[in-house]
C-alpha cells in the first residue's frame, strides 16, 4: 500500500542544514498494521509526512497503492489525500474555533460527502468521547482532544491511516481501547495503519515494528510483543 | 509547599456544566518529588494549573508556601508565578515565532532578570538540545519542542516546578534522561516537583503518586516502582 525508496529530506541549507531521513527505503503491505519507533528527533514525523504526501521528499520516490506521488500536481495531491487517507498529526491540528463534532465532519465535507450525524456521534463514541461533541478542543483534556484527532482521521474509513503517536497523551487503558479499536480495523476491515509510537505496549499490536534512527532505517521487529 | 485543601473546579453553566475537580485535598512538601496519575479527562491538568495558580477554583483553598492564593490580586499571582514557579505544559505552548534559546530566555526576562548566553545554553544541554537553540518550535520535533518546554521551566530556578506530563512526546531513553535531571534536582537543589503522567515508569522516579479519578483524589503510593 505504501513503499518509500532511498527517501531523503534536508530541512534548511548550507551551515542551518538539517538531515531529518537519510535514505529510507520502507514498504508497506495492505491490510498490515506496521509501527515505527526511534529516538526523539530521528525521523517518525517526518517519514510520516512524506509517506502521507503532506511533505516532499528532497529525494527519493513515495508509492501510494501503486501511484508515484511525485508525478502528482498539489491539486492531484490533496484530492488522493482527502479520498483515501487518514493522519493523525502530533501536535493534533484541532480546529480551535470548531466543535469536536465539526472538527470530525470536516474530512467528509472536504471529501465532497455530507456527514450524516450518526457516522460522525459513532466515531466519537468509539474513542470514548460520547456527549462531549458540542466541546470545541480548549475545553477538551489533552487526551480528549488526542482522541477527537483520531476520530477526525477515520470518520472518512480510509484505505490507510497514518497515526504519529496516536496514544502519547492518553492513560493505558484508554490507549489500549484505542489500540483495540485500531487493530479492529486492520484485522475486520482491512485497514492499513502506519504508527509512529514510542510505548512499547503501543507497538505490540502492531504487526511489524520498524526502527528509525538519525534518519534512518535501523532494524525491524516481526510480531512484537512487550 | 503546595496544599490544597477541598479544591473544586467546573466548567460552564447548568446543564453544559462539567465538574473537572469534585473536592480535591493534597499537600506536597518541600523537597519532594510527586507524580500525579489518573484517566484522561479526571482533572490532572486542571489540579496543576489550579496548584500554580494559573487557573482560579470553583471552590476550595490553594496555598503555595503557606500563601492563600485567593488573597493576592491577578498582578501579585502573576508576580508570585514569575518568582517561584516553573510550569511545563502539556501541550508546550512555546511562543512560535521566538528560537528556543529566546523561548527558554523569556521567563528570566518576565522575572525582571537579565539573562546569562551561559545559562540558557547549559540548561537547553541538560536537556539534550545543544545546538539546536537558534531553531524555532516549527523547526523542531515534537520531543524537542517538549524539551524546549522543560527547559524553559527549568531555567529560573523555581521553588516549585509543575510538570504535565513532561516525558509524553519523548522515547524511552531521552525519557529517563530528563526524569534523572529532574530527580536530582529534587535531590540535590532541593527542588519541589509536581508531575502529572501516564507512564508509570515516569512515576517511579517520583517519592509519591497520588492517583485522581474523577476530579477526586482516589489513593496514593508511596515509593512507586514500575
Ligand atoms: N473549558 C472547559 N469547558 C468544559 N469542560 C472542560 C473545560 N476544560 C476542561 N474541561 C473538562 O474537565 C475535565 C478535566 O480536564 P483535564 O484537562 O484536567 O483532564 P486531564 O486529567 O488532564 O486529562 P488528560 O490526561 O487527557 O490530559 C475533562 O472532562 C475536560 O473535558
Ligand atoms: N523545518 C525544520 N528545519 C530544521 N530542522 C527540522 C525542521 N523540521 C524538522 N527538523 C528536524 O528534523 C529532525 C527529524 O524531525 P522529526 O519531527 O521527524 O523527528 P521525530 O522522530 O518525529 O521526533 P519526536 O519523536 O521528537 O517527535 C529533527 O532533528 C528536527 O529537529
Ligand atoms: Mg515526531
Ligand atoms: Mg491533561
Amino acid at each position: 500500500a505504501v513503499a518509500l525508496r532511498d527517501v531523503r529530506k534536508v530541512y534548511g541549507r548550507r551551515a542551518a542544514a538539517v538531515t531529518a531521513l537519510d535514505g529510507v527505503t520502507l514498504d508497506i503491505d495492505r491490510g498490515t498494521f506496521v509501527a515505527v519507533m526511534g529516538p526523539s528527533g530521528s525521523g517518525k514525523s517526518t517519514l510520516l509526512q512524506c509517506a502521507a504526501g503532506l511533505d516532499r521528499p528532497s529525494a527519493g520516490e513515495v508509492f501510494l497503492d501503486g501511484v508515484d506521488l511525485r508525478r502528482l500536481s498539489e491539486n492531484e495531491l490533496t484530492m488522493l489525500r482527502r479520498e483515501r487517507i487518514g493522519f493523525v498529526f502530533q501536535s493534533f491540528n484541532l480546529v480551535p474555533a470548531l466543535s469536536a463534532e465539526l472538527n470530525v465532519a470536516l474530512p467528509l465535507r472536504l471529501a465532497g460527502r455530507r456527514p450524516r450525524r450518526r457516522e460522525v456521534r459513532d466515531v466519537l463514541a468509539a474513542v470514548g468521547l460520547a456527549g462531549r461533541g458540542r466541546h470545541r478542543p480548549a475545553e477538551l483534556s489533552g487526551g480528549q482532544q488526542q482522541r477527537v484527532a483520531i476520530a477526525r482521521a477515520l470518520v472518512t474509513r480510509p484505505a490507510v491511516l497514518f497515526a504519529d503517536e496516536p496514544t502519547g497523551a492518553l492513560d493505558t487503558r484508554t490507549g489500549r481501547d484505542v489500540l483495540t479499536l485500531l487493530r479492529e480495523l486492520v484485522d475486520v476491515d482491512g485497514q492499513t495503519i502506519v504508527m509512529v509510537t514510542h510505548d512499547p505496549v503501543a507497538a505490540s499490536y502492531a504487526d511489524r515494528v520498524a526502527f528509525l534512527v538519525d534518519g534512518r532505517a535501523a532494524g525491524e521487529l516481526l510480531d512484537p510483543d512487550p
